[in-house]
């Protein structure tokens, strides 16, 4: 079937790849097989195709669900809550697609072009994202003492506090290291 | 708060209260887990006189202990307290406040995880009556010893035996090589003091295969492992240091015949053995724990994409334009291209998690009544979606850990110490390529399975379009 440049062309696509390739890999066993290959060994001599087929049965479901359980929830989204959220959704979707592209080109119709239309969607989408961002993460709503992170506290001060972790450092209780009168010293006049 | 960050979120343009909400499932669920948050917070159990880090080995178990039984008590009071269900104890289990508290693991986790709930999927009625609620109360604290050092995911391959005497009606457990000592437990090296066994059992002269079993390691009051039981820990890891793993031998370790799990198999006192309906049940606590586990990357992965994305708002770097100030870090296409998806994922996982949760509770919900129908479908898919989201949070992490550059690198940023714990759940509860080596057999099958005509269940249903075109 002809390419379906799509959130829903694409899960379609990645439900193909997973058919294609553990068709491959039944097709890959048997040829095995009829060269008088042990069932157990032909299986181990497919086993890095299967563990892909295995893979890519797995984000067509993920992807499938995410798409799915979005759309059965998002009429009790605000409108812009929504648009943010089915920007996510698209976002990854089109991620794993971008990220799959080898598969797809393999095992569906997709084109050159019809990638390079989802390179382009991909970067916009990203553009859309950006002012939200921080947004986002807040709304994950981890406290600081839960997130325990110089770099990610709410209020942002993160120089202030990499320094002040630096600071609790046990070798900086004391001016000077012991190491300094028992090893450094003497190494460096020669008398070690 | 600094200004970058603030123009951040005066820009945002939707409710992020909204989204909280929707996340945790309804507002009224959001109120209630900021409540079970400041709770637990305001009794300081999280907060360390010295850093952990600067803490050796030894030390950081005693406070794991310390600070494990100090949550777990005061969990089981606001469960007693407010009657929730699971809900505070998934919380600190998988949950935020768990890993805020005992950041590099739990040796308690076990005990919760796997130890009661094979005694309710494995246990008889009068068997859960007996060990329950003793477990509840944590009278008695215990693991989950399956793997050996020999061998891993591969269960038939076990060589612990349980081999029942009818005189006395006892079970005799031996550990025959260095090779079926039992390697990896959580809790098991000092904190446990019982613990259920994976063993083959004998019985008659006859292997049947392997099945779990009660077995006391310590004495209830001074703690001494009992005669024949050779226990300890297995030393230092990448990450998890917290959770006391540990190593246990047996040598005629002798056990009442009650002591084995009984209600899909049994052996009667005369040493009758009666079998299972499935072999397959045997698996439903490693099920149970892969599903719970896709819950957990969500947390792991939130939690890592909030510091590298709020870092990103903050830190400015290179002057591409002259004459203009350093950007955002956050502005590069290259920096949102390592954050977004991450965040993305969050949503994706989650959503994932309670589908398979709900499927994991209509499946066992069917088991009861004796339909095993769906149980190798489940098995499947648990074992690809662990496989995929473990590996999928370990990369989101690291992803996120290299997007702060250097400060990433510190263990103050908390980004390394994730990476240790979600790269570690990449590694228990089955290697990624056998798990999904095994959702390969069952794809394989179903393939087959749709050549032949035949109706296959929903998750692989998609395969039968394409089988039919091939049949056609």
């Amino acid at each position: 079937p002809p390419w379906d440049n799509t959130v829903e062309g694409i899960i379609d696509g990645f439900y193909r790849v997973a058919c294609g390739k553990i068709a491959l890999c039944v097709n890959n066993i048997e040829k095995r097989q009829k060269t008088g290959m042990s069932y157990e060994d032909a299986w181990n001599m497919t086993s890095v195709q299967l563990a892909s087929a295995s893979e890519a049965h797995c984000r067509a479901i993920i992807i499938a669900t995410y798409y799915n359980e979005m759309e059965k929830r998002k009429a009790d989204l605000s409108p812009a809550l929504r648009q943010v959220l089915l920007q996510l959704v698209d976002l990854y979707i089109v991620y794993w697609a971008l990220e799959n592209v080898g598969d797809l080109l393999r095992y569906t119709s997709i084109s050159e072009r019809d990638i390079e239309q989802l390179q382009h969607w991909y970067e916009d989408l990203l553009s859309k994202i950006r002012p939200n961002a921080v947004g986002l993460v807040d709304a994950f709503d981890i406290r600081d003492e839960i997130l325990h992170s110089a770099l990610g506290a709410y209020d942002g001060r993160v120089y202030e506090r990499l320094m002040a972790e630096a600071l609790k450092s046990p070798l900086n209780a004391e001016p000077v290291n012991r190491t300094f009168h028992t090893h450094l010293k003497p190494f460096m006049q020669g008398k070690l | 708060v600094n200004v970058d960050l603030q123009n951040e979120r005066n820009k945002c343009t939707f409710n992020v209260t909204e989204l909280t909400n929707f996340i945790d499932g309804s507002a009224e669920k959001t109120l209630e887990r900021h409540n079970r948050e400041e709770k637990v917070l305001s009794q300081g159990i999280h907060i360390e006189e010295v850093p952990s880090e600067y803490l050796s080995h030894k030390e950081k178990y005693e406070l794991a202990v310390k600070k494990a039984c100090l949550l777990f008590k005061l969990i089981r009071y606001m469960q007693e307290e407010e009657n929730t269900g699971m809900d505070n104890y998934r919380e600190v289990l998988g949950g935020f406040l768990g890993s805020a508290i005992l950041q590099d693991g739990s040796p308690l986790t076990l005990h919760y995880v796997m130890f009661i709930p094979t005694l309710m999927g494995q246990g008889t009625v009068e068997q859960q009556a007996y060990w329950i609620g003793r477990s509840w109360s944590c009278s008695i604290i215990g693991t989950y010893a399956q793997t050996e050092l020999g061998h891993g995911t591969f269960i038939r391959g076990l060589e612990t035996t349980a081999t029942y005497d009818p005189k006395t009606k006892e079970f005799i457990l031996n550990s025959p090589t260095l090779t079926s000592y039992k390697w990896w437990p959580g809790g098991l090296a000092h904190t446990a003091n019982f613990c259920i066994v994976v063993a083959q059992l004998y019985t008659k002269g006859q292997c049947h295969g392997i099945h779990p079993f009660v077995v006391q390691l310590r004495d209830e009051e001074t703690h001494m492992p009992l005669p024949g039981i050779k226990i300890g820990e297995i030393g230092a890891k990448l990450g998890m240091n917290g959770t006391n793993n540990g190593f246990l031998g047996f040598e005629n370790v002798r056990i009442p015949r009650e002591h084995m799990l009984m209600k899909n198999s049994k052996v009667l006192e005369d040493g009758t053995y009666v079998n299972s309906p499935s072999s397959k049940l045997t698996y439903s606590t490693m099920m149970f724990v892969r599903v719970v586990l896709v819950n957990d990357m969500c947390n792991y992965m939130a939690k890592a994409v909030t510091i590298a994305t709020r870092y990103s708002a903050v830190r400015r770097q290179s002057q591409p334009k002259p004459n203009e100030p350093e950007p955002q870090i956050l502005d590069y296409l290259t920096q949102q291209h390592k954050l977004f998806i991450g965040i993305a994922t969050v949503h994706a996982f989650r959503l994932s998690a309670s589908w398979i949760w709900e499927m994991y509770n209509n499946v066992t919900a069917e088991l009861e009544s004796g339909d095993l129908e769906r149980l190798p479908e489940l098995h499947a898919l648990s074992c690809c979606l662990k496989a995929v989201t473990t590996a999928d949070a370990a990369q989101c992490v690291e992803k996120c850990r290299l997007s702060c550059g250097g400060h990433g690198y510190m263990l103050s940023s908390n980004l390394p110490l994730t990476y240790g714990l979600v790269t570690a759940a990449s590694t228990y509860e089955g290697e990624n390529t056998v798990l999904l080596l095994q959702t390969a057999r069952y794809l394989v099958k179903a393939w087959q399975q749709a050549i032949g005509g035949n109706q296959l269940t929903p998750t692989v249903s998609y395969i039968a379009k394409v089988a039919a075109g091939r049949r056609s």
